[in-house]
């Protein structure tokens, strides 16, 4: 049997949310360590993988492993029901058919119960290798957000580029070009670690995509190398992440 | 425009 109880519903509503503009369906597998999904976006051009320790949760219970086919637009409707400041209770029996999400208001005076239809999926999962990437990059997750919105103005292709002077992000199509370069801070808002200097392409679109996680953590953590999909990663409260990855384009 | 690798190449499937 899954219990797990967080204390506001904000939180998951900020997970469905950035996931759902990626993946529709997708199994959510709970263990006695947390709970993990990862699935691929229908054009298997990126991958989103979400990890939940314990620790993120108020009360978390799971005897026995389960796996939960999701469809991320109902569970979407389910959480925009209630309130942020509610707490949210998820329970599934160990062979389960349905999600049950049990919501409770602060001052325990309101509670609402759903059922949510459980599917089964068949999904590849992907092993993800521990990578050394040449560059790693962190920086306030806002300023990331802005950077994407303001490339997509101009082409489909952002091209990175990171040395140890910086990080540039490009774009250049029929309106004209942009370059937006951050260098490190002393105060550390933005740090640039880079072994060697990296040049890639991506689309982005996928990228604006990424940043709908930003209302997640103020930091985000960009980390590039050279022939493998470019990562990028929004902390949870200490006891979890959402990350994304991205294949580059490459040239004919 | 460059070409849009599928990201399914760089990993095994388990």
């Amino acid at each position: 049997m899954l219990e797990a109880r967080l204390g506001e519903t904000q939180l998951l509503k900020k997970i469905v949310d950035a996931l759902k503009e990626i993946i529709s369906l997708s199994t959510l597998d709970c263990s006695e360590t947390g709970m993990q999904l990862q699935s691929m976006d229908n054009s298997h051009v990126s991958l989103v993988s979400l990890s939940l320790q314990t620790g993120c949760f108020e009360k978390y219970r799971c005897d026995r492993n389960v796996s939960l086919g999701l469809d991320l637009k109902s569970l979407s409707k389910v959480v925009k029901s209630a309130s942020g400041d509610d707490s949210v209770t998820l329970s599934a029996a160990d062979k389960a058919d349905k999600l049950l999400l049990s919501f409770e208001s602060d001052n325990k005076s309101r509670t609402a119960d759903y059922e949510l239809k459980l599917l089964n999926l068949d999904q590849d999962h992907l092993g993800i290798p521990d990578t050394n990437y040449a560059c790693t990059v962190q920086m306030p997750s806002s300023e990331f957000a802005r950077i994407c919105r303001d490339m997509s103005m101009f082409s489909e292709t952002v091209v990175i580029s990171c040395t140890k002077q910086g990080i540039k992000f490009s774009a250049n199509g029929d309106l004209g070009s942009a370059n937006i370069k951050l260098a490190e801070t002393s105060k550390g808002d933005i740090t640039i670690d880079v072994e060697e200097p990296i040049t890639q392409s991506f689309a982005g679109r996928y990228l604006n995509t990424f940043t709908r996680a930003t209302p997640l953590s103020d930091r985000v953590k960009i980390c590039l190398a050279p022939e493998v999909p470019l990562l990028v990663e929004y902390s949870i409260e200490d006891y979890g992440y959402i990350r994304y990855y991205l294949a580059p384009k490459v040239d004919d | 425009e460059p070409l849009q690798n599928d990201l399914a190449e760089y990993y095994d499937k388990l």
